[in-house]
């Protein structure tokens, strides 16, 4: 099909020219079934950045129904293999990195002054010639904002079972093990041998998750912007499974708790930090489960302790903090119960919040997610396709 | 710099305009 000359990098234009016959392979090689391992050792997002150069070299020879053709097979690819991979968080990543991208694509190569700030000059010359893709940018931006809500409801479902044995119930102060309060002494121990409970997480192994979910969105090349807001979103859900059990279990309700949560709560900011994640807003979303801990540590009987808490739980409702007092429970026989005078006491402080009615945090709640544009540095003719990918019919251009 | 002229929209159906396309497709060819 083609004369086979080796030409130098500077004549390739950044296009890849193929038949229209082959729109079909092209995207069951590159959508349908493709695996991430496959082009992990390459530029991140490579499928992306292949497609887009199909769909420059269309425009390149002004035909509107090969554009439209190969995006619309590409979107409704992209669909399928997310309904079939809708429990995979790896290939959800993958598809999440690579839709995005495509989308960056083709608004930085769109023409428009706004997305070509900053373009190379050869990343302008670049731009499509014929053809405003402004409706199918919309689609894309649709079809991210649906692989984002799935890419976290299998996070959620992920880390789920584990947030309260690692939240509230293992104990990574190992100095703290076995300070229980009266009564329940042996509840988590027990839980652990019986056949048939609930498994037992630490808070490491919640930790290695959320390492593990980073990773893979690092390696699919997902922007930083949208790891940030993944992550932060997880962090909502830790915050609100932790936060309502603290409301609903007595057990918990304990000094020792207190502690532990303070440490845990610690170690996740901890990892943050590590991991350049803290501007994520994430460490925000720990702000009511952190306060609730500093709740069951702190003195509660007089006037001023009262005061103190009122303005140090700014992120609890007053029902919130009632609530956890009530159920406050003391670690032996020398530390005593809250007082309902001082429970009293908090209830009849003027109200300067604006409290939800609801005692319970909405562990569904999702933030609003948002796509920061995100040009990219690469040089289209510069990009190496692998001889693995089996992209031969693919003519550089 | 390249020169500007402009360029002609291409009309998109919505995401869920294009999976009823899809569907119909499909059912259409067994």
């Amino acid at each position: 099909r083609q004369v086979t000359v080796q030409r130098k990098e500077k004549d390739f234009e950044g296009m890849l020219e193929y038949h229209k016959e082959d729109e079909a392979l092209l995207v069951k090689t590159l959508v349908t079934d493709i695996r991430p391992s496959t082009v992990s050792a390459t530029v991140p997002c490579l499928p992306a950045y292949i497609l887009f150069m199909c769909i420059r070299h269309a425009d390149y020879i002004n035909d509107d129904s090969k554009v439209e053709s190969l995006l619309t097979a590409t979107i409704n690819a992209v669909k399928k293999v997310l309904k079939k991979n809708n429990e995979d968080f790896e290939m959800t990543s993958f598809w999440l990195a690579n839709t995005s991208r495509l989308l960056h694509c083709l608004k930085q190569y769109s023409g428009d002054e706004a997305f070509m700030t900053q373009n190379t000059s050869k990343q302008n010359e670049h731009c499509l010639k014929n053809f405003d893709l402004a409706e199918y940018r919309q689609v894309l931006s649709d079809l991210s904002i649906q692989i984002y809500q799935q890419l976290i409801k299998v996070a959620e479902a992920t880390i789920q079972p584990m947030i309260v044995s690692a939240m509230l119930e293992s104990e990574s102060i190992p100095s703290l093990a076995g300070v229980k309060p009266m009564g329940y002494r042996h509840r988590s121990s027990s839980m652990d041998t019986d056949a048939g409970g609930p498994a037992s997480y630490t808070l490491q192994a919640l930790i290695r998750q959320l390492g593990q979910f980073h990773a893979v969105m690092q390696e699919h090349g997902l922007d930083p912007e949208i790891t940030g807001q993944v992550v932060r979103q997880l962090f909502h859900c830790i915050n609100a499974v932790t936060l309502n059990n603290l409301l609903l279990r007595k057990d918990v309700c304990s000094w020792s708790t207190g502690m532990q949560l303070r440490y845990n709560t610690s170690q996740m900011e901890e990892w943050l930090r590590a991991n350049n994640l803290y501007q994520s807003k994430a460490a925000a979303t720990l702000e009511p489960v952190i306060q609730a801990a500093q709740l069951l540590q702190v003195k509660k009987k007089t006037t001023q302790d009262a005061e103190a808490i009122c303005s140090l739980c700014t992120a609890l409702s007053t029902q919130q903090i009632v609530k956890i007092l009530n159920l406050y429970t003391p670690l032996n026989e020398f530390e005593e119960r809250v007082t309902v005078s001082f429970i009293r006491n908090i209830q009849n402080r003027p109200q300067q919040r604006s409290d939800p009615p609801q005692l319970l945090m909405d562990t569904k709640h999702t933030f609003p997610v948002l796509f920061p544009y995100t040009p990219s540095a690469l040089s289209l003719e510069t990009l190496h396709i692998p001889a693995s990918l089996c992209l031969d019919f693919l003519n550089r251009v | 710099r390249p020169p500007s002229r402009p360029r002609i929209l291409l009309k998109a159906p919505t995401l869920a305009e294009m999976e009823e396309m899809n569907i119909s497709e499909e059912e259409e060819s067994p």
